[in-house]
């Protein structure tokens, strides 16, 4: 049973995988890149 | 250690009885220089000033006091909001503030109330004029009382608990020139309220104390921390806070710059060299700001990658 | 006046006895409340209503029940009598439960369960009524139409520990983690439902029906990012052409989100959370399954 709970757990990944989280996350990552660009 | 904290959770009724009687503090303005607040109250002052959200919350501290140190045992909130736009807003509390106190005591908790917390979400830990004067009648009345700011939204922000613990000064008293303490950013709307009032207070030395139990049970919640600490996203839940950060950013650059242009207009030669410190530590501030906001939004960036990497890099 | 009065109430009575339930109401209505000539103080008049009140909904007759329910809510602030106050609230709960506004009646329910004085008019009230009113909070709460009302009032239910104890909690459970309802569950849960609770409605589905057919679906719509009509039909135990009027129904409604591709016989689901949160929950739960399996191995000694 905790082998199917683990494979259970392994099956869940990857966490997120689609192409709105893509453009959400790089967003993200490119505001605080533009942020710190600025700072600078 | 853990013997000396839980021992300070002991309430000896008598002793604190005859300081009361002797009120060492009545005389001496800068009396009260530490404060021990217990791991209990800080949560809950934590917990409750965060649940505010935007909102100014405020309430009560209980405890005691050992010479010069405040002893913060336990805290409750108040039923009032909007704390910042009246004096003494705790009046419209006072029924509530009358009936726990009644009850504590029914249930043999003997601690007195030493102070009150209020928030201020997103604008730091200090005291307005409105803080001031609500303090000062406090200290008039009600001494020995504490006044504790809480900045729940910095608290996220930052990843450490934003807390300052003041006490004011006596109406007439000249402080004596202290060293500044620690720089924080104050948002251009209020920085006037703030400078008019840091001189007529103080802040006290905050350390914090738990039981034996609490340290057990604490313990017992970080087994478990370690999912929230994953799944939180500080960029995300922070947003309007970082965004007006920003913009009192562009807003103080551009009264720095205007300011600067003007005197270069009058002519460098004949600035005073104050004058010249004061805009240049301006700009230095500004950029201080600059890189605090910053290194916020890198440490929260920071957090999202890695998590990207544990957990959408790996495909079955 | 006061002689009709007393021969009234005695008719009434006797009806009472003989389960003559709404003769009895009857009688007891056409004592003149509003009278100029006789000074009724606030508390009898509102007895009165009360009185007729539950006398219609003995014989479910919820219409005349609700006229007289309503003619004592104008009364019922200045009543100190605390029996009495108990008896309209414990009305109004039933007569809303019965016009199906089940929410409503939800939250009446869940209010009389929380009474905090176990003794009332010098009648004590038992744990068994607290217990009963919630599980009629409960049951009424699942009864009511999906959407975030209703979630928030599962909400509290869910988190209130005595529902955990309850005979109806699975279900509750169920339906508050937004799970898809199976046959055998809904059947055992039909068991303990009343007869106006299983009513047929004019599309001759019953009440129960058509709440756990808009259950599931609004738990088939977080599971999945779109469906066909069939799939969506065949998952819900009914035909596609009425999984899509009963999808297009909640959506204008706004109990649920989502748009209906009619050429293709799709329905797209859309949710209002954040990619970025979405992200958060999924790392919350696969951080919670694995301190689960962690949790396992200590256990068992590894």
């Amino acid at each position: 049973s905790l082998l199917r709970q683990i494979s259970s757990l392994v099956r869940r990944l990857p966490a997120i995988d689609s192409t709105k989280f893509q453009d959400d996350f790089l967003m993200e990552y490119n505001d605080t890149l533009l942020m710190t660009y600025l700072a600078t | 250690a853990v013997a000396d904290a839980d021992a300070m959770y002991q309430y000896d009724e008598v002793a604190q009885a005859g300081i009361q009687q002797q009120k060492p503090w009545v005389d001496v303005p800068h009396y009260f220089k530490n404060v021990k607040i217990s791991a209990l109250a800080l949560l809950k002052m934590v917990v409750h000033a965060r649940s505010g959200g935007t909102i100014e919350v405020m309430g009560l501290m209980q405890g005691k006091t050992d010479g010069d140190t405040i002893i913060i045992m336990d805290a409750f909130a108040l039923p009032v909001e909007g704390t910042e736009t009246r004096v003494n807003a705790q009046a419209d509390a006072y029924e509530y503030m009358v009936q726990y106190a009644q009850t504590n005591k029914q249930v043999g908790r003997l601690e007195n109330v030493v102070g009150w917390y209020h928030s201020h979400p997103g604008y730091g830990c200090w005291l307005s004029g409105i803080d001031v004067s609500t303090q000062m009648l406090n200290q008039q009345y009600q001494e020995p009382f504490l006044a504790v700011v809480i900045d729940p939204t910095r608290t996220v922000s930052a990843g450490k608990v934003e807390i300052g613990a003041f006490r004011t000064y006596p109406m007439d008293y000249k402080p004596p020139d202290e060293p500044p303490s620690e720089y924080q950013t104050i948002p251009l709307n209020k920085i006037e309220d703030f400078g008019v009032h840091y001189k007529q207070y103080y802040s006290l030395d905050i350390t914090y104390f738990k039981s034996t139990l609490d340290s057990h049970l604490l313990d017992l919640l970080w087994n478990k921390y370690w999912v929230n600490t994953l799944s939180s996203s500080p960029l995300l839940g922070n947003r309007d806070y970082v965004a007006g950060q920003v913009s009192d950013l562009a807003e103080k650059l551009e009264q720095a710059e205007t300011q600067l242009a003007h005197s270069g207009r009058i002519g460098g030669f004949f600035m005073p060299p104050q004058r010249k410190k004061e805009e240049e530590s301006q700009l230095a501030k500004i950029t201080r700001d600059s890189s605090k906001i910053t290194v916020e939004q890198v440490h929260g960036l920071m957090s999202q990658v890695i998590k990207d990497i544990l957990f959408n890099s790996v495909t079955s | 006046e006061e002689q009709v009065s007393i021969i009234r109430e005695g008719l009434a009575e006797l009806y009472e006895n003989e389960e003559q339930w709404s003769k009895a109401a009857q009688m007891l209505s056409g004592i003149d409340l509003e009278s100029g000539i006789r000074m009724l103080d606030d508390t009898y008049k509102l007895e009165k209503c009360v009185k007729i009140s539950l006398l219609y909904l003995e014989d479910d007759d919820a219409i005349n029940a609700e006229t007289y329910i309503k003619k004592a809510s104008f009364l019922v602030n200045n009543c100190k009598d605390e029996a009495l106050n108990l008896q309209y609230k414990v009305c109004y709960a039933r007569i809303l439960d019965l016009k199906r506004k089940f929410l409503e009646a939800a939250l009446r329910y869940y209010e009389l369960s929380q009474l905090e004085k176990r003794e009332v008019g010098g009648r004590r009230i038992d744990e068994d009524e607290l217990q009963q009113a919630l599980t009629a909070a409960v049951t009424c709460t699942i009864l009511a139409a999906a959407g975030p009302q209703r979630s928030r009032v599962l909400a509290t239910l869910y988190k209130d520990e005595r529902c955990s104890k309850l005979k109806i909690y699975p279900i509750l459970q169920k339906v508050y983690l937004e799970r898809i309802l199976r046959k055998p569950e809904v059947d055992a849960f039909s068991e303990e439902l009343k007869p106006h609770q299983k009513a047929l409605l004019p599309d001759n589905s019953t009440v129960l029906d058509r709440a756990m057919i808009e259950h599931n679906l609004l738990s088939a719509s977080k599971l999945y990012t779109n469906i066909s009509f069939e799939e969506l039909g065949a998952l819900l135990g009914i035909g596609p052409q009425k999984a899509e009027k009963i999808a297009a129904r909640m959506i204008s409604e706004d109990r649920m989100r989502g748009s209906i591709d009619q050429v293709e016989g799709v329905i797209h689901f859309e949710n209002d959370i954040e990619e970025l949160q979405q992200w958060d929950q999924q790392i919350v739960s696969i951080c919670q399954a694995l301190n689960d399996v962690l949790d396992s191995m200590v256990k068992k000694g590894m």
